[in-house]
């Protein structure tokens, strides 16, 4: 699962 | 990437080409809050310090794109058409948005640092940047068709963005609560909004409030 810290979303 | 995630990003994109479209046909801001536009630009600029992060070329062209268009229509409303903008409609105090957004975001984050501090501000400063432009719809009482558009499309993106994070959980098990509460805020803020472009500009009748 990916940690919500990457941030990847815009 | 999933379909309502880039049906989303595509409605954002979209809502500020109609905001665009809407400034250079008309000539005219009028009906648009300044004060919602410099809040998104604050929005962008905070929360795309991690610019030269790479995560995709998609990822950085949409947020070079939301940097850049978000500053130009603070140039257009400021500079280039400031005749057709009338503040006395504009009256939102944004001073308390600012503010308590700050506050949560020092309280409420993942890491206290001075990015993710930033980050988190944004994304809580997102979630109520349209209430002046809100505000003055409902002073006003009416609205120019494609700034109702311009609304819809934008409100859209939120609710798409709900049914991402949805499906994200149940394929990814990707969790993120600052986003979700914010975002599921977000999205009602415009549950009103809504219910008035679906009875009436839908219909084919002016924006009016009843």
């Amino acid at each position: 699962s990916s940690s919500p810290k990457t941030h990847d979303e815009l | 990437m999933n379909f309502f995630r880039l049906t989303a990003d595509l409605m954002h994109l979209l809502s500020i080409f109609v905001l665009l479209l809407k400034i250079q046909k008309t000539r005219s801001c009028s009906g648009i809050s300044f004060k919602t536009q410099l809040l998104y630009a604050v929005v962008f600029v905070t929360r795309y310090l991690d610019l030269l992060k790479w995560i995709s070329l998609y990822n950085t062209l949409m947020k070079i794109f939301f940097i850049a268009s978000s500053i130009y229509i603070l140039y257009l409303m400021k500079i280039k058409f400031r005749a057709t903008y009338d503040p006395s409609q504009d009256t939102f105090r944004i001073e308390f948005l600012l503010g308590a957004c700050l506050l949560l975001a020092l309280v409420f984050n993942y890491t206290f640092t001075f990015i993710e501090v930033l980050w988190t501000f944004s994304i809580y400063l997102e979630a109520v940047a349209i209430l002046p432009q809100l505000f003055m719809l409902s002073r006003t009482g009416e609205a120019e068709t494609i700034t109702t558009h311009y609304l819809f499309a934008l409100g859209a993106y939120r609710g798409l963005y709900l049914l991402n994070w949805i499906w994200r959980f149940y394929t990814e098990h990707h969790i993120d609560w600052i986003v979700w509460v914010a975002g599921a805020i977000q999205t009602a803020l415009y549950s009103d909004f809504f219910y008035i472009y679906y009875k009436k500009v839908l219909h084919g009748q002016k924006f009016e409030l009843p």
